[in-house]
């Protein structure tokens, strides 16, 4: 008897299938199997509610325990930049954002930077009033910059606590506009001390392996403080982000779970894990 | 790539002379990693591999000189082969007009291709003309009116109090007024277990009997794509699929799953915000980019 536990392969096959099926991706899904391995092989058999929890806590471990607190401006306007692909839900995103400060007290102002997509300024103000947010706007297809920077003074002149700016949707294979974005992003830099002190990308929870892609690039272009995954209220998974937090280090901070203003949560990094595999 | 891995796998069994069915394994491996970066289904990916299994063992793969070469060439047959082979046009009807609905999740493009649809299609000769349906979205059918007015093209609405029902049906009315033969329907991004949603698309559906619903799907999408597609096909009965984002670098393993599941055809591809980026679905292209 060497004392080696059995690894029951089966187990492990449908584990395998079912961290897949949750977009973890199939790097990310052996290292997880092979840690699994690894510690049934040091003598404990495992079963499989024990081979599912030791899932969780590697996945809890991957996404940190608990995701760090927001920044906060020393003084003046705390910048929050709202960034990702195209139709991910930013603008949505910033509304429910802005409407959660709001109803704590909170001044905040809307940059409507997404100055080239349809009807995209219109749609922001209807957050601005659901929101309770001034919304801060220029002419369509004006400079973006412009109008973070003006956002931004206007917050500052008022003494307002934050400045959310939604940025258009942009694929990171298109480099004119991530240019355009370090644009934003340096301006604020400049407005500010410190700006933007938040940079989220938001990222669809149906998305696949593209995910990685988009976090490499918009964290190399602008910096990543956190994600935002949305339409976790779908049936897809949103693994993505293990993988995202495994590679980039960037933590999730909030959850969008439907199209209502009051449909975001902070993230829960417990809860989470176990919707990926129970 | 693939290639290059198939090339090593091969390579270092090479010396133990005839391959046996445990290599072409070994180069299966490879195969359904491959699939599964390129975000095509887990079980999908299962019943290909399966099949290109079953082909290369029965070929010349484990006589050839180039075995690496011959499963790649099978998998790229397989796979343009699954997503091709069907008309991936628009059904035109008899008698105009012909309804063409756009259906899908939030956010995968419907609107921004319906405005490129009816573009497409006035260059091909048709009369079309728009309708919003969508009353839910903040400014969508002020989004899809911009569209409109960028295209010359009119766009029918009842504002955002209508029902979609009506506006449909008020779309169909005013095309026969006005002679347009093509009505292209946006509706409101939902999810397909939002059962009340769903409904409201059965509604629309039984009130005015689209001769085209098109399923509109981001090429980015992941393990997911099986389960929109699945449901929205049994209930809706889609007729084809939108593939949109082609433009990024997304493997599209996405547009195998839907097909797979669905049996439905990807009649086109969005490949851009422009309001021209949109065109014809090649199979041949899109395997060898969820290849990679
Ligand atoms: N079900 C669900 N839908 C969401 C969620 N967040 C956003 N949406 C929807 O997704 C769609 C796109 O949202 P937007 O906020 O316009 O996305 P965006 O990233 O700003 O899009 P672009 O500016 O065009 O790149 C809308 O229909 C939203 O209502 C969510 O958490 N759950
Ligand atoms: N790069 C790129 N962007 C696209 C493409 N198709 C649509 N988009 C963008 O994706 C975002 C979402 O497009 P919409 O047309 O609003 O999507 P939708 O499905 O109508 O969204 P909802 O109505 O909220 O469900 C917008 O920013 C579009 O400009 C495409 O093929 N390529
Ligand atoms: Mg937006
Ligand atoms: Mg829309």
């Amino acid at each position: 008897f060497t004392g080696k536990a059995q690894v029951d392969e089966d187990m492990l096959e449908e584990l395998e299938a079912v961290l897949i099926q949750a977009d973890l991706g199939i790097k990310a899904t052996q290292s997880i199997i092979a840690t699994l391995r690894e510690q049934s092989e040091r003598g404990k058999p495992v079963d499989s509610s024990t081979a599912i929890s030791l899932i969780q806590e590697e996945i809890v471990r991957i996404l940190g325990e608990k995701p760090p607190t927001m920044a906060r401006a020393e003084s003046g306007p705390t910048v929050i930049m709202m960034v990702g692909v195209n139709g991910t839900g930013k603008t949505t995103s910033t509304g429910k954002i802005a409407s959660m400060l709001c109803a704590s007290g909170k001044s905040v102002v809307l940059a409507a930077a997404d100055t080239f997509r349809a009807a995209a300024i219109e749609q922001l103000e209807v957050w601005g009033r659901r929101s309770g947010a001034t919304v801060i706007k220029h002419q369509e297809s004006s400079d973006p910059a412009a109008v973070a920077f003006d956002a931004f003074e206007a917050g500052r002149a008022r003494g307002i606590d934050y400045v959310i700016v939604d940025t258009a949707g942009r694929l990171h294979t298109k480099s004119n506009l991530m240019e355009e974005l370090k644009k934003v992003k340096r301006v604020l830099g400049r407005a500010g001390t410190g700006a933007p002190h938040e940079t989220l990308l938001v990222v669809d929870a149906t998305t696949g392996q593209n995910a990685i892609a988009q976090a490499r690039v918009f964290n190399e272009a602008v910096g990543l403080t956190g994600v935002v995954l949305t339409k976790l209220d779908g049936t897809a998974r949103g693994g993505i982000v293990v993988a995202i937090c495994s590679e980039f280090g960037v933590p999730v901070r909030y959850v969008g779970v439907g199209e209502g203003v009051d449909d975001l949560r902070p993230f829960d990094p417990r809860e989470f894990a176990a919707s990926l595999v129970s | 790539n693939l290639s290059a891995k198939l090339q090593d796998v091969f390579k270092n069994l090479r010396n133990r002379g005839r391959l046996t069915e445990k290599d072409v394994d070994l180069a299966l491996k490879e195969v359904r990693m491959a699939l599964l970066e390129a975000d095509v289904n887990f079980k999908v990916t299962k019943d290909f591999v399966a099949s290109v299994k079953a082909r290369a063992i029965g070929s010349a793969v484990l006589e050839s000189l180039t075995p690496a070469q011959q499963v790649i060439k099978i998998v790229f047959e397989e796979l343009t082969a699954l997503m091709g082979g069907q008309s991936a046009k628009i059904a035109f009807a008899n008698k105009p007009p012909t309804l063409v609905m756009l259906v899908g999740l939030q956010g995968s493009g419907k609107t921004t291709t319906c405005a490129k649809l009816a573009s497409l299609l006035r260059k091909q000769g048709k009369r079309p003309m728009m309708a919003a349906a969508d009353v839910y979205r903040p400014a969508a059918i002020k989004q899809l009116q911009v569209l409109g007015s960028q295209l010359n093209i009119e766009v029918f609405t009842l504002g955002d109090k209508a029902d979609p029902a009506d506006i449909a049906a008020g779309a169909v009315e005013r095309a026969r007024s006005f002679g347009y033969d093509t009505v292209l329907l946006d509706t409101a991004g939902r999810l397909h277990i939002d059962e009340e949603m769903m409904v409201e698309l059965e509604r629309i559906r039984a009130r005015v009997s689209p001769h085209e619903v098109l399923l509109v799907v981001d090429a980015m999408t992941g393990q997911d794509a099986v389960n929109v597609a699945t449901t929205f096909n049994e209930r809706m009965g889609i007729d084809g699929v939108v593939l949109t984002k082609l433009d990024g670098d997304a493997r599209g393993g996405a547009a195998l799953s839907v097909r797979a599941v669905t049996g439905k055809p990807i009649k086109f591809v969005a490949t851009g915000e422009k309001l021209d980026a949109l065109e014809p679905f090649h199979p041949d292209r899109m395997s060898s980019r969820i290849l990679g």
